[in-house]
């Protein structure tokens, strides 16, 4: 966080938008692990009095009281009935029955999404600067539901209900499960809710990719965002005893007397071990003789935290770890706070390395660890997540989750239009995201290098000032969401669960998931154009503009990728007098001639722009 | 006291969510009627969590062939079990 803000365009010192009042007046309810009250993100300095309109409560419990609230953590409260049910009793010697927060992951997004400016923050020297959330002026009400043993239902319900009851503006989280039917799943039967009441709920997008369909937290009622990368690397080398270079990320900060300058030995942890997953390091799995004054491969692929996997080669007596990605994160890079000399290298990288590893008879390598650099490329330096973090430390690097940059926009939105819909305010933040970097190149998906597509990025980055004035956006109010749940063929009873109230879909009228008046189109068209989603070559779809900024007259332009389809729209121009009028337009897809056996996605782009502002919505094309 | 334990360990929190609207009018609060309702199936069963502005409903303990038995009460509109999220 001491360079994302200057990323979004917002600055370090000097805000683009200007700081007003209102958006201290914004409350952001976090659903995590707690808070750890102390962390200087949580200081209250120059903030005024807590709003009137708050009612919510600073609960103790262990190692925590209502003096740990101030004027900044302004709520703090913790939900484990379902959680104790289930595994029983909390056992408060090993995690605090009380908001406080004994992971650190519910600190780390609080304070990344609105934690106060602190000066001189660094992770072992890494990154210094000046900390502090997108919103730092915005108070924090923190909502435990997060325990060792995971974030239940039934606790994650009963804080969505008081967060409610509370009055917070925004709600945040990131958690979720998998995917199931919207009246099935409980964030989004809660999101419902406090979407009704105004609140605008943010969740993660879970990040499980780059496996396809693994999207969390997708009801549209919902602001779904990503994590991605910003432009600053932490460049760490290996070097091969054949004199091959391959880089990769790190944030080791150690004894730099530890680190070994020459060419050492170097093993595959799965050669090194007798267990079957020996190759992912897992504690207790690597034999010390093997191990001890090499430098070990491990192979990433989850399981288990990726500086724990340098811990465990520490603990084998290993000098450094290299950290092999594999598919399941492709050339992803994560730079980590390891406790030994290591660095994490992307997949291409790791499968030549290892066809070195397993040909040479005696292989050896060395890993050289630098200083941030400033460069297109991007890493995430995140959170450990690691229980045997032992370094007391404050400050993890910028986590570059787009989740703070939403809060950060949605808060100064929120303080300069208390008057727009959640719908409205994610108008805002999707249709001013940007697909292409300043110098032309589109994003990157960071699984394989290449152009991203918005199966990956979704609208996009997002750009904080520019969602403070979209010009237009696509409005929804909860009538339109029920009508949504009318053409998912939701039954009465089903409709009922998640919108609390009982709602017939009207049996005359044709519903359409196409109708709801989304900031992006996506059609499947069926092989053949017969079958699959739908059995028309023509897809129609209606979008209601409204004007949130000046008089103007919007033109709309198309981008298409595919000859296979025609993308056109009626009209081309929309003229808008006053605010808040509103226009209606239609965007044709016409799918032309025949299409190929191998039809893979494609997608496009509808803008409408008065020259001051630019209204972008992607287009998703399939083909089943 | 032996049933009692064998009906814990098979049981499993459900979230229950009910129809406000169709609370009987001989109920003055619909916390009455959520618990009348949990009765008809467990004497022992007690509300964990009592929601109203999340959802309407409860959560609470319960076996399969209790929250299979109140998914057939009046009013009751879907008892789902407990899930386990993950951080992200």
């Amino acid at each position: 966080t001491t360079r994302t803000p200057e990323f979004l365009g917002l600055g370090q010192t000097t805000e683009t938008i200007p700081q007003s009042n209102s958006e201290s007046d914004v409350i952001i309810g976090v659903l995590d692990t707690g808070v750890w009250p102390e962390s200087k993100s949580f200081d209250d300095t120059g903030l005024g009095p807590v709003p009137g309109s708050w009612k919510g409560a600073c609960e103790s419990g262990t190692n925590f009281n209502s003096s740990n609230c101030n004027r900044k953590l302004i709520g703090a409260r913790y939900f484990a009935k379902g959680y104790e049910a289930t595994l029983g009793p909390i056992e408060t010697s090993k995690e605090s029955k009380s908001p406080r927060d004994d992971d650190g992951h519910g600190t780390h997004t609080a304070s990344t999404a609105a934690g106060s400016v602190v000066s001189d923050a660094s992770l072992f020297g890494y990154a210094l600067g000046t900390a502090r959330g997108m919103a730092p002026r915005a108070r924090i009400a923190a909502y435990k539901v997060c325990w060792v043993g995971g974030c239940f239902s039934s606790d994650i319900v009963a804080a969505i209900d008081q967060a409610i009851a509370d009055n917070v503006n925004v709600l945040s989280m990131s958690l979720g499960g998998g995917m199931s039917d919207y009246f099935r799943d409980s964030v989004a039967i809660g999101a419902f809710s406090a979407m009704e009441k105004g609140i605008l709920i943010s969740c993660s997008a879970g990040n499980a990719g780059p496996s396809t369909y693994s999207l969390s937290n997708s009801a549209p009622w919902i602001t779904t965002v990503g994590a991605g990368t910003l432009d600053r690397d932490f460049p760490a080398f290996v070097s091969l005893g054949n004199g091959k270079n391959f880089s990769g990320v790190s944030l080791y900060r150690g004894n730099s007397n530890a680190a070994p300058t020459t060419l050492t030995p170097f093993v595959y942890a799965g050669n090194a071990s007798n267990a079957t997953s020996g190759n992912l390091c897992m504690m207790g799995t690597l034999i010390p003789e093997q191990v001890k004054g090499k430098i070990v491969m491990c192979d990433r692929r989850g399981v288990n935290a990726r500086v724990q996997k340098g811990a465990v080669v520490k603990a084998a007596g290993g000098a450094g770890m290299i950290l092999a990605n594999t598919a399941a994160n492709g050339e992803e890079l994560v730079a980590d706070a390891h406790l030994l000399p290591a660095t994490a290298v992307g997949q291409q990288n790791a499968d030549v390395i290892k066809s070195y590893l397993f040909k040479d008879p005696n292989p050896t390598a060395t890993i050289l660890c630098q200083h941030p650099s400033w460069v297109v490329r991007g890493c995430r330096p995140h959170w450990t997540g690691d229980r045997c973090e032992t370094r007391g430390v404050q400050y993890y690097l910028g986590d570059v989750n787009v989740l703070s940059a939403r809060e950060r926009a949605s808060g100064a939105a929120e303080g300069a239009h208390p008057e727009w819909s959640p719908a409205a305010i994610r108008s805002a933040l999707m249709t001013t995201a940007y697909t292409a970097y300043k110098n032309g190149q589109k994003l990157q998906d960071v699984a394989t290098g290449k152009p991203s597509t918005p199966f990956d990025h979704g609208a996009g980055h997002v750009d904080p000032v520019s969602a403070l004035n979209p010009g237009l956006v696509y409005d929804l109010t909860v009538d339109d969401y029920l009508n949504f749940l009318c053409a998912l063929n939701y039954s009465a009873s089903e409709i009922n669960s998640l919108a609390k109230r009982s709602y017939t879909c009207d049996k005359k009228k044709k519903y359409s998931v196409r109708d709801l008046n989304y900031p992006s189109f996506a059609v499947n068209f069926g092989s053949r154009y017969g079958g699959g989603t739908t059995s028309s070559n023509v897809v129609k779809y209606t979008r209601t503009l409204t004007n949130v900024g000046p008089p103007g007259t919007y033109k709309a332009s198309v981008t298409s990728e595919s000859q296979l389809v025609k993308i056109s729209v009626e009209p081309e121009t929309l003229s808008f007098s006053q605010a808040n009028e509103k226009k209606v337009y239609t965007v044709t897809l016409s799918a032309v001639g025949s299409v190929p056996a191998n039809a893979v996605n494609s997608f496009g782009r509808v803008e409408w722009s008065d020259g001051k502002h630019i209204v972008g919505s992607p287009i998703a094309i399939s083909w089943s | 006291a032996a049933a009692v334990d064998k009906n814990d360990v098979a049981s499993t929190t459900y979230i229950v969510h009910m129809a406000k609207s169709e609370m009987p009018t001989s109920f003055d609060h619909h916390t009455h009627w959520y618990d009348s309702s949990l009765k008809t199936v467990s004497d022992s069963a007690e509300m964990m969590y009592i929601y109203s502005n999340a959802i309407h409903g409860f959560s609470t303990k319960l076996t399969p062939e209790q929250a299979e038995s109140l998914q057939s009460q009046p009013g009751v509109l879907s008892v789902l079990p407990e899930l386990n999220n993950e951080l992200h």
